[in-house]
């Protein structure tokens, strides 16, 4: 379930857009005990100038994607500009039974996008 | 000989969480152990989120520590024991002897990279109690019928059987600072200290904590 994504320039600055992840969707409901889904996110946008310098999200941005920003604003099509990446992710928990039956807990780094960035 | 077919992209993905083996679907229906729903309540940093208690331990929430236990560790199993629908029924017990249980633990899905924090023996046992309580002995059991048992591993005071009987393994049935064994059988005894009716074994599991360093990022090193 997920924020329509922007096609094509100029689609907005780049940003974290919302995204679930069910896991009834990807068929692993019969043994993910909890959570059912989680809030995973992802980033999209443009990291053209001046988005690029104001860093969206508060993530301030890589000084190599600023100098790209500013190659593209000045030549455009060379090297192309930055992507609009994850820059701060979190974690999660996981509570499943394993092929032997057992529930397991486990922790997850790096599993919900809290910020994007441009880099 | 053919060489084994490379993993398709879903247990290419599994594997990459951590999980070798693609799922083979349903599980055997058992209940989740309250112990397993207070960890992941306690754990869950989106359902402290969103959640309508939000948690105050939500900033303070170690990596690859679990507060609960007060050890590190990224990964928590509730293990049952195997060895109960294959234990004989009690004899009628002599006077002064009271029975020893074997209990069966398969930690086979435990990876060798991960290394046990704490191994938690939880036994439930039914009693009349008895007035000046009970020792616990645990000793390791060998393969087979009437194989006998090694030494005493573990001997603890128990007080009262009201609550469950924890005792914990690490160190005592396996070294320390090594990865888990494949499986772990022990042979479990209940003696009451003074003349009483012995116990009866109604449940045991292991609760395994351990950490897998792959899945534990150093902490964040400061901007230069």
């Amino acid at each position: 379930e997920a924020e329509p994504a922007v096609s094509g320039s100029p689609g907005g600055a780049c940003r974290t857009r919302r995204l679930y992840v069910s896991f009834r969707e990807v068929g692993w409901h019969r043994w993910v005990i909890a959570p059912r889904g989680f809030l995973a996110n992802y980033c999209q946008g443009q990291c053209a100038l001046p988005a690029t310098l104001s860093g969206p999200g508060g993530s301030p941005p890589l000084n190599h994607a600023v100098l790209r920003a500013l190659m593209h604003a000045a030549a455009p099509g060379a090297g192309g500009l930055p992507c609009c990446v994850p820059a701060r992710l979190s974690p999660i928990s996981v509570l499943f039974f394993d092929n032997s039956d057992n529930v397991v807990l486990r922790h997850y780094e790096d599993m919900v996008v809290d910020e994007c960035g441009c880099r | 000989t053919r060489a084994p077919a490379p993993p398709g992209p879903a247990a290419a993905l599994l594997q990459a969480l951590g999980l070798p083996d693609v799922h083979r679907g349903a599980p055997t229906p058992r209940s989740v152990p309250p112990v397993m729903w207070r960890l992941f309540r306690h754990r869950d940093p989106q359902e402290a989120r969103v959640g309508p208690r939000r948690m105050p331990q939500e900033t303070t929430l170690r990596p690859c520590h679990v507060e609960e236990l007060g050890v590190a560790g990224n990964i928590v199993r509730h293990i049952p024991d195997r060895g109960a629908p294959t234990r004989l029924p009690e004899p009628a017990w002599a006077a002064g002897q009271c029975p020893e249980w074997t209990v069966v633990f398969d930690l086979s899905a435990v990876e060798p990279a991960e290394r046990p924090s704490r191994a938690r023996l939880e036994l439930r046992f039914a009693a009349v109690e008895a007035p000046a309580g009970w020792e616990l002995s645990i000793r390791q059991a060998a393969e087979g019928q009437g194989a006998g048992a090694g030494p005493v591993l573990l001997r603890q005071a128990v007080h009262t059987l009201g609550t469950p009987v924890r005792a914990e393994l690490l160190g005592a049935a396996w070294s320390r600072n090594t990865s888990a064994p494949r499986s772990v059988r022990l042979a479990v005894a209940l003696r009451p200290r003074a003349p009483a009716a012995c116990a009866h074994l109604a449940e045991a599991s292991l609760l395994l904590v351990t950490l897998d360093p792959r899945l534990c990022h150093p902490l964040a090193r400061p901007r230069r």
